[in-house]
């Protein structure tokens, strides 16, 4: 009761009336702006003629995991809370889905970091985890996993109340599978259980936060700067991860990290008891985000005018040749205290409206999808994902192989085993050319090598699995 | 035994990722040291 009491929605759009969902979308809205790229298509700012408010529709290309955006779709039509985007309904137009959903002015709590190239203080961190924990509690109440909790999937409203977005992910547990086992989520917000897929449950989503946390103080994870595979490795085998300068930040903050950052997920905070922790009952209302609202906002207003004064200059220029103003895009202003300067690159973490696709770490940081969970949802209890024809790769690593393929089209393969004592005396006969080159292979060997061993593991493991399921089947006949 | 293979694996390059920003450092501070 307490949960529902929490989440009492204001008055606001619920859905869109029966006569607009039967009309054509452009005759219902109009598209005013876009504003970025979500996980699966655009998402665009737009009027909704009928009343005057303003929405967002992610309009997503048919031919993309219509099973995933179904999925999402109803985890949103499911929620109402004022802690959650909200859904007000869908359109086919063309080969696209568009989907209306609540608008939230001030964007990804990343895409705020990454305008103003500031981190946050902890005022603004304490009053976004509180709002962030209430979404969770509603959501964990009505026995949902979000797994994908980052501060690009944190949206603010302009009133600076935060909301959970991006429900790509998210998982249903039911009474009887009260454990997933599904490698879902961002590699450096995942919880050391989701890695090591030995079933999970809410508490996953709590782990993300304390990363998010981090993330919202330092302008990235902790391991962020390490290659995703090694993340992935060190994550479950290393401490918590904790602050990189510890005296930076107070007792109650550091306190409240290490009580998401618990490695057991039995031991784990949830959301109900992380929202009576001193930091989070001490935060100050929303109000205390309206100062870097506004700059974020202007700040996008004005990057928008560059971009538009940009594009009209190089429309010029093909004309021709004068010299255009190309210069750097809105800096920070600089009489900020102590703050760190996010990393650049790191913003625009996947998720929901990115704003510009220019980084190098977005790749690596976008969300990781494994193992269809269409053979988990027939099932009325937990099961491990039984594979029927091919045999499974570590979740983790179709991801990375997907993101090689992507990434290193030009890479030239050459495939050296594990390094041995030989290759360490080598080196110093090598040109530096040669040394560049060996390091910069490495990574995809590296994966490549751990593929094989899996590869090797998991041909050792199938008959077992397939032993354990067919006894099963056989106590489901008697 | 997956997870001990895997740490052989990441440890095994690491040392080699080590190695060869070691060699690559020397090279280029001898570089500077005949500039």
């Amino acid at each position: 009761e307490q949960v529902q009491l929490r989440n009492n929605p204001r008055r606001q759009l619920k859905k869109l009336s029966e006569d607009s969902l039967t009309k054509q979308p452009e005759e219902v809205f109009d598209i005013l702006e876009k504003l970025g790229e979500g996980s699966y298509g655009s998402v665009f700012k737009a009027h909704y003629k009928e009343t005057g408010e303003i929405v967002a529709i992610k309009q997503v290309p048919v031919e993309s995991d219509l099973q995933e955006i179904i999925k999402e779709i109803s985890i949103m039509q499911q929620c109402n809370s004022p802690h959650v985007v909200k859904y007000y309904g869908s359109y086919f137009k063309n080969s696209d889905l568009w989907i209306v959903m609540e608008y939230c002015g001030a964007g990804s709590v990343s895409d705020i970091i990454r305008l103003r190239n500031k981190t946050l203080g902890e005022d603004e961190i304490a009053a976004i985890v509180q709002s962030t924990l209430k979404g969770l509690e509603y959501l964990h109440f009505m026995r949902k996993i979000h797994r994908d909790i980052k501060a690009g999937n944190i949206l603010l409203n302009s009133e600076g109340q935060a909301k959970l977005a991006d429900f790509g992910v998210a998982g249903q547990l039911t009474d009887t599978m009260a454990k997933r086992n599904t490698v879902i989520g961002t590699p450096f917000w995942m919880a050391p259980e989701v890695i090591q897929e030995i079933g999970y449950n809410c508490v996953a989503d709590i782990w993300s936060l304390g990363i998010t946390a981090i993330e919202m103080a330092e302008g990235k994870p902790p391991y962020a700067d390490i290659h995703p595979m090694r993340a992935i490795f060190m994550i479950p085998t290393n401490p918590p991860p904790t602050f990189r300068n510890p005296d930076q930040w107070s007792e109650p903050f550091r306190d409240f990290v290490s009580q998401c950052l618990v490695k057991n997920p039995e031991d784990r905070a949830t959301a109900t008891q992380l929202l009576q922790h001193p930091f989070i009952k001490n935060a100050k209302s929303n109000s205390v985000l309206k100062a870097l609202i506004t700059e974020s906002m202007e700040l996008k207003l004005k990057k928008q005018e560059m971009q538009q004064r940009e594009q009209d200059a190089e429309d010029e220029e093909n004309s021709d040749e004068d010299e255009v103003d190309q210069g750097t895009m809105v800096r920070a202003s600089t009489s900020d205290l102590g703050t760190v300067r996010a990393a650049g690159s790191l913003g625009s973490s996947l998720g929901t409206m990115i704003e510009h696709n220019d980084s190098t770490l977005d790749s690596q940081l976008g969300t990781m999808v494994i193992n269809s969970e269409d053979e988990e949802e027939d099932s009325s209890t937990m099961k491990h994902h039984h594979e029927t024809m091919q045999p499974a790769k570590p979740s983790f690593l179709q991801y990375f192989e997907q993101k090689e393929k992507e990434d290193n089209k030009n890479s030239d393969n050459n495939c050296h085993k594990l390094p041995t004592e030989g290759d360490m005396e080598v080196i110093r006969s090598l040109s530096v050319e040669e040394l560049r080159r060996r390091l910069a292979s490495l990574d995809p060997q590296m994966e490549q090598e751990i593929e094989e061993i899996h590869q090797r593991y998991q041909a050792k493991r199938q008959p077992i699995l397939d032993a354990i399921e067919a006894k099963k089947r056989r106590q489901q006949s008697f | 035994l997956f997870m001990k293979e895997l740490e052989r694996i990441v440890k095994s390059y690491e040392a080699y990722r080590q190695a060869l920003l070691t060699e690559l450092d020397m090279r280029k501070q001898r570089q500077q040291w005949y500039a």
